[in-house]
């Protein structure tokens, strides 16, 4: 293997990180097959969309701070992770959860009729429209369904995911080299699978170029946090997840 | 700094 990883290393990383993918979803791959044609009901699309800007809020921090607490969990459980030090594993959730959260949107995310499922059921972008933050929601939308169109498997992406989340590009980490080490390594075993399972030869390079964009999403979401922050501070401070205002405030 | 992170770290995995 590449930079004397056997094959044999390669394997054990991957059937790790894809058991500690499949093991921390939130809704397994038949779950979200079943659910696939449930969609919100025009009144139930109508009713978000009367809510008033902060009770919608509220809502969409709280569902993100569910699926952070999944990310969370997927970490730990990847082999290496535990092994930074506290400062980096700090770091690296903080930097990357809502990235690893938008990458596993993809799974919930029906293309065919542009579909987010939300609390319960599949709904459209409209249903957000009291967020006021349609370029926010719109770039979120586009990404899911680009990131649909390059027909990735299960453990394509349990391994995307870890290697959005250990990733050298954060500032301020400690032990660069160990992140390094461990993130080539999961390159090299989402390289091995791909190579296996796409005809398109590009398909890695695809999947990479999709990179700057999720960082582009989450710096979106911070301002955007920033804007609605100011006009509703008691929101924020009192209703949202500690967990959220500790992650992107 | 990150209380609740950090916490979540070192719980044992469900």
């Amino acid at each position: 293997g590449p930079n004397n990883v056997s094959m044999g290393e390669l394997d054990r990383i991957a059937q790790n990180i894809i058991k500690s993918h499949l093991e921390t979803c939130q809704y397994t791959t038949e779950e979200l097959q079943q659910l696939a044609w449930q969609t919100h009901s025009y009144e139930e699309v109508k009713m978000y969309q009367s809510k008033p800007r902060d009770v919608l809020w509220q809502q969409c921090a709280i569902q993100i701070t569910h699926a952070i607490q999944y990310v969370v969990e997927f970490a730990k459980r990847i082999s290496g992770f535990m092994e930074l030090c506290q400062n980096d594993q700090i770091l690296l959730l903080k930097s990357g959860c809502l990235e690893v959260v938008l990458v596993r949107m993809c799974r919930a995310f029906n293309p065919l009729n542009n579909t987010v499922l939300f609390e319960g059921k599949y709904g459209g972008m409209q249903m957000f429209k009291a967020l006021g933050c349609d370029d926010l929601v719109s770039a979120v939308f586009d990404f899911a369904k680009s990131l649909c169109s390059l027909q990735l498997t299960e453990e394509e992406i349990a391994l995307f995911s870890a290697a959005v989340l250990i990733s050298t590009d954060r500032p301020w980490l400690m032990e660069p080299r160990k992140v390094q080490k461990l993130q080539e390594k999961i390159y090299f075993a989402l390289q091995h699978i791909m190579q296996k399972n796409h005809m398109d030869e590009d398909a890695l390079a695809k999947l990479i170029s999709r990179i700057p964009t999720l960082s582009a999403l989450c710096t979106l979401h911070t301002e955007e946090l920033q804007a609605f922050q100011q006009l509703h501070p008691e929101t924020v401070n009192v209703l949202f997840p500690p967990l959220y205002k500790e992650l992107f405030n | 700094k990150h209380k609740i992170l950090h916490q979540l770290l070192q719980n044992s995995t469900s």
